[in-house]
């Protein structure tokens, strides 16, 4: 399931 | 923001500033594979097209900066540095970019979260990263002397990935709905690429011995 989050990870 | 985020963050810092280090101070880059400092410096262009459109946090945005700063400086000190050119092992440091570039794409265009230019992008450098360490220990093998900071900074960005995956399942288990596919596999291939190393790093440093990888 994608979640339209922005990609907080490095 | 969890412990082993924070600490593979550092680690990942630390790997950097130990490869600054020697080219800074030691002037030499002896050892080190231009063409993974290629590779890197190509992912993170790509993975950080966002930095000026989605602000994250003021850590997220410095991060992106250094590690941005920090590899495409590094090239530039490999190829054009008067001293430090001189001591790359260009000779030895013989694979072929390219070849880990074309796959990456091709897979990107395929397996992406969405079919847009950024996320194909970031795809792209998550595909890209997970590789992008093979020329580096192709040379760490045909390099007879593996001096120390080399050896530390491979054993740095080693440990950065490991502590990512404790990460993933930390925030897995406490955040709802974080599945992130491509990240986990990618980050998963781009850990056990290390296993080898690993296990020849931890016996030299059991045995009190240089690092030095068997053929």
């Amino acid at each position: 399931c994608y979640q339209d989050t922005p990609k907080d990870e490095l | 923001m969890n412990i082993f985020r924070l600490s593979g963050d550092m680690t990942h810092l630390a790997s950097v500033l130990v490869l600054l280090v020697k080219i800074h101070t030691i002037k030499s880059c002896a050892g080190v594979s231009l063409k993974t400092q290629e590779l890197y410096a190509l992912v993170f262009a790509t993975r950080y097209l966002d930095i000026f459109t989605s602000y994250i946090s003021l850590y997220n945005t410095t991060m992106k900066l250094i590690f941005l700063g920090s590899s495409f400086s590094i090239v530039w000190y490999m190829r054009h540095h008067k001293i430090v050119r001189r001591s790359y092992d260009k000779d030895q440091d013989t694979f072929r970019h390219y070849f880990l570039i074309l796959p990456c794409f091709l897979l990107a265009l395929l397996l992406n979260e969405k079919f847009t230019f950024k996320e194909v992008m970031w795809a792209f450098s998550l595909y890209l990263e997970a590789v992008a360490i093979l020329p580096q220990l192709v040379l760490l093998q045909r390099t007879r002397n593996i001096d120390n900071l080399t050896g530390q900074y491979v054993f740095l960005l080693g440990a950065y990935r490991a502590l990512y995956i404790l990460n993933w399942i930390y925030r897995y288990l406490t955040e709802p709905h974080f599945v992130h596919w491509i990240t986990w596999i990618s980050g998963l291939v781009q850990t056990l690429l290390y296993a080898d190393f690993f296990y020849y790093y931890f016996q030299s440093w059991k045995n009190n011995q240089k690092l030095h990888l068997p053929a």
